[in-house]
């Protein structure tokens, strides 16, 4: 990053903006400086390229706390199955990523049901159909206006009867403050648990790249309803650069897992917090 | 709130009558973070707050608010100002045809809009239809037809990948069944997809719509602004639509939107269900991003 060549107040202004401009949030920004500000006095630092390298290493740390090592989405414990509920609300890529995932999966040779738990929104159940189609796995899938719950329970049941390695349960999008659809999910849940008790094994929010200072209040409500596993950052082939992570990170302990980098099957990537953090800043 | 936030900075403040400077600087950090957010774009609300500061000093603050109330007052009359819609109303006539074109990022809320807006206008007694202009995701088209059924709207499809002969083939049907509203639907596609902004302009050249809407989901942060603009660059939209309303964000996009394109902000979608588009009013929008 461009900066000036002294370190002073305005270098500070200078870096706090770009984690405003980038969705941080000004809670979180101001917390970053802060301690950026501590270090720097503490090590006497006086080049202003060093304070960046300290930037950096404060933003990794904040998403490295308590996972040090990243693993593999791709890798998860050899559970039959091993269930993965994808939730959040309208139009982030719960469907698209669910395509995306199940074909990773089965490249890698899984055995992978995709449950086709939207069957609200026009057309749900033919759109990830095709997904399932194109990665060349199983749906579970009704006709329209049936009770989420009930395919959802279907197809995990069928999954566990089956021995399939890995089970993928798509959402109908849902804003977090509609209190019906928010109990929706929480019966979803229970009727996940009925058919496999110790599942879901993940469950992942999808957020958009694009979303500002409202994702934190999609995490919190998400979270308090289901216990979340992880987050899906989508769109991140865009300019957003998604910084709203930092704060879900800190306040919520929920790690991003994935990152969706396109609207094609192979655009889906390991959450890399190194790389993440370098991209922030380019 | 802001208005409580500012009230307890001004608590051992004696009224004075009027806004001194230095209870404008107590009060411009407060401003700025409430807007900030709100997701306003961070330009944005430098710009905005230089405003305020310009009409609060030496400002009378009348009897019956605090310092802190009528400062609310000035930063809420300006959100108005800048988010005025200028009485901006969709022209549609019962006697010719009015073409319209959604575009917008990925899931913002286009194919559900062209519903809602066909749905409107019906009730108003004109005679839409509806293009389905969207080639590439999954069951576009069909996502289209279903919501189509459901409000018993014509939607056209062709065969094809390429847009412009969809277009071509609407605007012949639109014309033989004496349509009055045809509605475009297009892919979801990035401001910095040079080729799909350059489908987007090529539809636009050859349906000569006689408005744009540029879709947008509230929920857009910082970057509404980069988006906003690059699509205005490229097709000069003429109005926004703001989507996803009934969640809780502030929706700081409006303004950022706004002051970058200078494009009014039309209708809100307030809901997935086909009824859920409203006008929009600028003074409910400017409360909310106040939170
Ligand atoms: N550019 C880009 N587009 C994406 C990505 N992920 C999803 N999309 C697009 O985003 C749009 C919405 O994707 P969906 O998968 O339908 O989203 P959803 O969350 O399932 O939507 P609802 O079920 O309606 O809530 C589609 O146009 C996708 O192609 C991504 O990583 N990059
Ligand atoms: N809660 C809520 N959901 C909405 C609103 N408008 C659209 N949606 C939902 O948002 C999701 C995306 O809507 P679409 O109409 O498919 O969005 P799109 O812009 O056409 O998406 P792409 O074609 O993939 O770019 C769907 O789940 C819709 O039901 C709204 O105002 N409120
Ligand atoms: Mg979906
Ligand atoms: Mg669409």
């Amino acid at each position: 990053v461009k900066v000036r060549g002294v370190v002073d107040d305005q270098l500070y202004e200078d870096l706090e903006e770009i984690l405003i401009k980038n969705d941080c949030g000004t809670e979180m920004a101001e917390r970053i400086i802060t301690s950026l500000r501590k270090e720097v006095k503490e090590d006497r630092i006086t080049d202003p390229e060093v304070v960046q390298i300290y930037l950096v290493d404060i933003m990794q740390n904040i998403l490295f706390k308590d996972i040090p090592d990243e693993s593999d989405f791709f890798q998860p414990p050899a559970l039959q199955p091993y269930v993965i509920a994808f939730v959040g609300v309208n139009g982030t890529g719960k469907t698209t990523t669910i395509g995306k995932v199940a074909n990773r999966f089965a490249q890698s040779g899984k055995k992978v049901l995709i449950v086709a738990g939207d069957t609200f929104r026009a057309a749900a159940i033919d759109q990830v159909a095709i997904w399932a189609e194109r990665a060349g796995v199983h749906i579970m899938r009704s006709e329209p206006e049936r009770d989420p719950a009930s395919v959802i329970y279907d197809g995990v049941a069928s999954a566990v009867a089956k021995k399939y390695d890995i089970v993928l349960i798509d959402t109908a999008g849902r804003q977090h403050t509609k209190e019906r659809l928010m109990k929706e999910l929480q019966k979803i849940d229970r009727v996940i648990k009925k058919a496999c008790p110790e599942a879901p094994h993940e469950t992942i929010l999808v957020v958009d790249s694009t979303t500002g200072q409202n994702a934190i209040s999609q995490a919190k409500h998400f979270d308090e309803a289901i216990k979340l596993t992880g987050l899906a950052l989508t769109k991140f082939d865009g300019t957003a650069k998604g910084g709203i992570i930092f704060n879900i990170k800190q306040n919520l302990e929920i790690p991003v897992r994935l990152l969706g980098v396109g609207e094609q099957i192979e655009d889906i990537e390991n959450f890399h917090t190194v790389r993440f953090v370098k991209a922030f800043f380019t | 709130s802001l208005s409580e936030r500012l009230d307890s900075i001004f608590r051992n403040l004696k009224g004075s009558g009027y806004l001194t400077e230095q209870n404008i600087k107590d009060s411009i950090r407060e401003i700025r973070l409430a807007l900030l957010e709100a997701d306003v774009n961070f330009k944005i609300v430098k710009n905005f707050i230089a405003e305020v500061e310009k009409r609060a000093i030496g400002a009378e603050v009348m009897k019956s608010l605090s310092p802190g109330q009528q400062i609310v007052k000035i930063v809420h009359e300006q959100l108005i100002a800048l988010m005025d819609t200028e009485g901006f109303e969709m022209k549609v006539y019962n006697n010719k045809l009015t073409k319209i074109m959604m575009v917008g990022l990925q899931g913002s809320g286009k194919t559900t809009a062209c519903a809602k807006l066909a749905a409107m206008y019906r009730k108003k007694g004109i005679k839409p239809m509806m293009v389905a202009c969207d080639v590439y995701r999954p069951a576009a088209i069909e996502q289209l037809k279903v919501l189509g059924r459901q409000i018993d709207i014509p939607v056209v499809t062709e065969d094809t990948k390429d847009v412009v002969t969809i277009a071509e083939s609407a605007l012949k049907q639109a014309y033989s069944a004496f349509t009055n509203l045809l509605i475009f639907d297009t892919a979801g596609r990035l401001h910095i997809d040079a080729d799909m902004m350059d489908e987007v302009a090529r539809l636009k050249t050859h349906v000569k719509p006689d408005y744009i809407f540029f879709v947008a989901d509230s929920m857009t942060g910082q970057d509404a602004v980069t988006v906003a603009s690059e699509f205005y660059k490229k097709l000069e939209f003429d109005a926004v639509i703001l989507t996803k309303m009934d969640g809780d964000a502030r929706g700081g996009a409006a303004l950022s939107i706004k002051a970058v394109t200078g494009r009014p902000l039309a209708y809100v979608g307030t809901g997935e269900k086909i009824p859920d588009l409203e006008v929009f009013y600028a003074d409910r929008m400017a409360s909310r991003i106040l939170g």
